[in-house]
């Protein structure tokens, strides 16, 4: 199994965006604040992260594209995880596992946002998402996704935050 | 419960003094728990000794020095539960030369098992990833540029060694 | 006690306005309290604006972006009360090559008025001083090398943009 | 006035070394863990920092040289900050004024250190030090010495420590 491609719109500072990954050793380089870690805070966002400090926002409402310098705010954002799947490491008979989050802002309230599931095109839901995922020991809150910052974090902890770390994997 | 906690603790301290070795150049490393007895009662200590020098606490040792130590224990949590792909972003900020292209090593080698995706202004680090994505932002909006060739970007993009 | 540290605050703010413009190359940015009518009762918010993006809290700025807000920050304290000599310790960790160049940059021009001694791994921020000592350790003892040419320094000790 | 010279004695990793600066930029380099931050430790230790913590050492005993790979423990270290006073920014009629700081493990218990002050070979107080520096606005808690970190930590601290930065100064 490996992650074919991320497919965002309206992400962050993402309008409409593919990135195609090949197995092996990927690199993405670029100067400060042109979107590298967003990229990170994607595949973060549809693994499940309920936590919207851990990608950076205030609110999930703060995910949605805001324009830019010289468009207008979108309502809602989407990112598809693509996953090659022909070793059926994920128990589902298909040779690509898709899985998709969506938010949009909801009508009574803009600061608010409504979370949508789908797998495949189906609709689904984040206890489903972490279920497949769990299979391919694929987790928002393992180490396999490490952020900006992770390294100093893992220094200045507490020792028996560093020992949470082991009971979590227990 | 404590029995498999000690089970992981065992696994992981393992990996670590492994991946330490590796990383440092012939350093030594190992985790410590403040209670053996009651494992839950204490927290997790890191202790690393980079070459040539007597155990340090991690809080004693330089900026560069902690955070090598640091990565080893995220690599060695990440060997004893396997994932299809892994990301990592600027890990390598800290490091001086010579210990970013330890690292970037230890990526490639790991790179035929898993798939690696790491964020780096380093090009010690990028000149080993197969595939490299230039990202550039225009007007508020991200565009991902196809592979570069790490040569071509020009020296004040990046960070040389 | 409110009428002082509101002086404080006003120049301050004008400093740091200053200075992020030029290490941001045309961005803005402004302090601002959280309770200006008690400022005792709140805290102090960085706020920042890189060139052509819309104004964002510290929090939700990228990496490198944050570090340049921080730095604006101290650079505009240490201008309030100037110093006779100044030690910056890797404050350069964050940057891709062109903010450290602006960076040092910036510390070129403060030198004619005020000592700087600064710790950095980056090419393009030692090409700018006007001596670079080397440190190495051999057996656990620091050595202090007479002064180094840059461009001596090999490839892999030092970020070479 | 400028810092025209560090001498260190068995302070951390130092036996006995001197620094010479010069006005102007003085950049330093060197692999991870090879003493550059210990350098800045050794001024801010001068300055009179009352907090180990703020020098990277459990208790300020730590700080004493331990012999490195293939030496014995020292007893005792000490730092020697030589300032260029021509201008007399420093109102004592010297042309240098040396600040000296000197810790001796306690004969009593090992791991306390008995603290000595002295200026321009003098005995003095870390209050005389202190009223001395203030003259040329240097002082180990100001931002005149920018540790390893402190980038980071303005960045995560609260809203409230950071409006304490300003009350410091006013
Ligand atoms: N909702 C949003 N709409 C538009 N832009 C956004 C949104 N959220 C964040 N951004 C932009 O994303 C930028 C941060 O990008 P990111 O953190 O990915 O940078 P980076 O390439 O990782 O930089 P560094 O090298 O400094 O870490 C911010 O400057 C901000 O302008
Ligand atoms: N009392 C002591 N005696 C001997 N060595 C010591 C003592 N205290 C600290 N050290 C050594 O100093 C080293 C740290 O040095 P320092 O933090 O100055 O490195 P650095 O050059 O700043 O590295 P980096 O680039 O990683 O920040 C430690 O590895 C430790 O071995
Ligand atoms: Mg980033
Ligand atoms: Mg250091």
């Amino acid at each position: 199994m490996y992650l074919k491609r991320v497919e965002m719109k309206n992400f962050k500072s993402f309008r409409q965006q593919e990135v195609p990954f090949e197995p092996g050793f990927t690199g993405i380089t670029g100067p400060n604040g042109s979107g590298k870690s967003n990229i990170s805070d994607a595949i973060l966002f549809v693994l499940g992260t309920t936590s919207s400090k851990q990608i950076r926002a205030g609110r999930l409402a703060d995910l949605i594209h805001n324009g830019g310098a010289n468009g207008e705010p979108r309502d809602e954002c989407k990112v598809s995880l693509v996953l090659a799947n022909e070793d059926r490491t994920i128990p589902v008979d298909e040779d690509e596992i898709v899985l998709t989050r969506r938010i949009k802002r909801s009508p009574s309230d803009p600061e608010r946002v409504n979370s949508y599931y789908y797998v495949n095109g189906d609709t689904s839901s984040l206890t489903e998402f972490q279920d497949l995922l769990s299979h391919a020991r694929i987790s928002a809150d393992g180490y396999n996704i490490v952020q900006q910052g992770d390294v100093t974090r893992i220094v200045s902890m507490s020792t028996t935050e560093r020992r949470g770390i082991l009971d979590e994997i227990a | 419960k404590k029995q498999a906690l000690m089970k992981v603790f065992d696994e992981v301290n393992e990996n670590f003094q492994a991946i330490f070795e590796k990383l440092s150049g012939g350093g030594s490393a190992r985790l410590k728990l403040e209670n053996e007895v009651d494992p839950f009662e204490g927290g997790l200590i890191l202790e690393s000794q980079p070459r040539g020098k007597s155990v340090h606490r991690l809080e004693a040792l330089s900026g560069g020095e902690k955070s090598l130590t640091a990565l080893s224990f995220i690599f060695a949590i990440q060997q004893y539960a396997p994932s299809p792909f892994y990301v990592l972003d600027e890990v390598d900020m800290f490091l001086d030369g010579v210990n970013s292209e330890l690292v970037a090593n230890m990526v490639r080698e790991q790179a035929d098992r898993a798939q690696f995706i790491m964020v780096s202004l380093r090009k010690v680090t990028l000149k080993l990833a197969d595939h490299v994505y230039g990202v550039t932002m225009r007007d508020g909006i991200t565009q991902v540029l196809g592979t570069v060739d790490v040569d071509e970007i020009a020296h004040e993009e990046l960070k040389e060694a």
